[in-house]
């Protein structure tokens, strides 16, 4: 397994 | 996590440059950020020539506003690296949006002071990195989409 850490971002900008 | 060993690299790395000091670098990186890894791509420049070159791609770590995010970043190094800077983007993924701004244009590319006076050796990609995750911290380069394809709930009566 050489998956690596899922993408994350924070929660839409308003 | 990248397991890619040194000879692989140098083999990889066999037209650059500077490759014992591009190899020592990239080892000291990925062994600190291990969700980057080293890979081998086809790099289009502006005047639409391609060439093969080495990124670091991958996600590093941000807090903003008390959480971790992983935000999703490729960093190109050019055969001439150490001596000139890496060429940096942030790659949303399909659920994410680019926040343009100060260090982040419309194609995700990566503007930095930490870049513009990029000098080897005082500049390198761990340093370069740690900025990253302070900038970043502050401004994040991408945010989510709102989900605007999902259903609407029905309302209760």
């Amino acid at each position: 397994l050489n998956g690596g850490a899922v993408p994350s971002a924070p929660p839409t900008y308003t | 996590m990248a397991v890619v060993n040194e000879g692989a690299l140098k083999k990889m790395l066999k037209q650059y440059k500077y490759r014992d000091l591009t190899v020592r670098e990239i080892t000291n990186v990925i062994s600190q950020y291990k969700d980057l890894k080293p890979v081998m791509d086809a790099y289009v420049f502006n005047d639409g020539s391609s060439r093969d070159l080495m990124s670091l791609t991958g996600t590093i770590p941000i807090s903003y506003r008390g959480n971790v995010y992983n935000i999703p970043v490729c960093l190109w190094l050019l055969d001439t690296y150490p001596f000139n800077p890496p060429i940096c983007f942030v790659k949303p993924t399909s659920a994410m949006m680019i926040k343009t701004g100060k260090h982040i244009d419309a194609n995700g590319k990566i503007y930095l002071p930490y870049l513009h006076e990029w000098k080897h050796p005082q500049s390198d990609l761990y340093g370069l990195i740690q900025v990253m995750i302070v900038v970043f911290g502050e401004e994040p380069p991408v945010f989510s989409r709102p989900t605007i394809a999902a259903p609407l709930p029905s309302l209760p009566s």
